[in-house]
């Protein structure tokens, strides 16, 4: 699980 | 990133920035509900902690930033220097009622049993309901505003824009997060009353109010 891919959102 | 998501972030800057301006040049937070202003400034700092976990891009990083710090700037405002204007009698919305649930909710269903992980869902789910108490206070004066009811179209628009950005990102990047979208689509639920009465009244130059 990779946080970073899923919240490049703002 | 594509023009929806860019469009909807500056939407999103747009709608902090006029609210900011309102009640800096007005010197006065009339018709402004202090706890949805507390509620984003939660909203923004338990989704913005990665700031010190992970690096995406100087925009994203930026952007963070400047929503976390206008956040606090708009508390501030209300709460201390422009504490006099606040109309604490009409801001009577319950908060607990929205942060409790969210919270369990945020503790059952998330996509990963991590703390950060959990504020970041909490975040998410908080953020599409967060607009509730301002809702409940103009339902209870029956008026607002047009530069409040400029903040909140710019607001709404926002989440409507991140809408498409989700659908452009299934398609072409196979980007899919069922947790952003369904509290997206509340959230962009909960303003389509207020779009109506947007459109019909005030881009017709009429103030917003409500029948009593």
């Amino acid at each position: 699980f990779d946080p970073v891919m899923w919240h490049d959102e703002l | 990133m594509n023009i929806f998501r860019l469009t909807g972030d500056l939407s999103h800057l747009a709608a902090i920035i006029i609210l900011l301006l309102k009640i800096w040049k007005s010197r006065s937070c009339a018709g402004i509900s202090g706890k949805s202003q507390i509620l984003f400034a939660l909203v923004f700092t338990t989704r913005y902690l990665d700031l010190f976990t992970s690096f995406i891009s100087l925009y994203n990083t930026c952007m963070k930033l400047i929503y976390i710090g206008c956040a606090y700037a708009t508390v501030y405002l209300i709460y201390a220097k422009f504490r006099a204007t606040y109309d604490g009698n009409h801001d009577s919305f319950r908060v607990e009622f929205l942060v409790v649930p969210v919270g369990g909710l945020s503790v059952l269903i998330n996509h990963d049993f991590s703390p950060l992980e959990i504020l970041w869902t909490f975040s998410i789910y908080l953020e599409s309901v967060a607009i509730l108490p301002q809702l409940f206070m103009i339902s209870k004066t029956g008026e607002a505003e047009t530069i409040t009811t400029h903040y909140l179209f710019c607001l709404g628009l926002y989440r409507a824009l991140y809408l498409f950005n989700w659908i452009w990102r299934f398609y072409f990047e196979g980007f899919f997060d069922m947790i952003a979208i369904v509290a997206g689509v509340v959230q962009t639920v909960l303003y389509c009353d207020f779009f109506y009465l947007y459109v019909t009244k005030v881009l017709k130059g009429k103030k917003l109010s409500l029948p009593a």
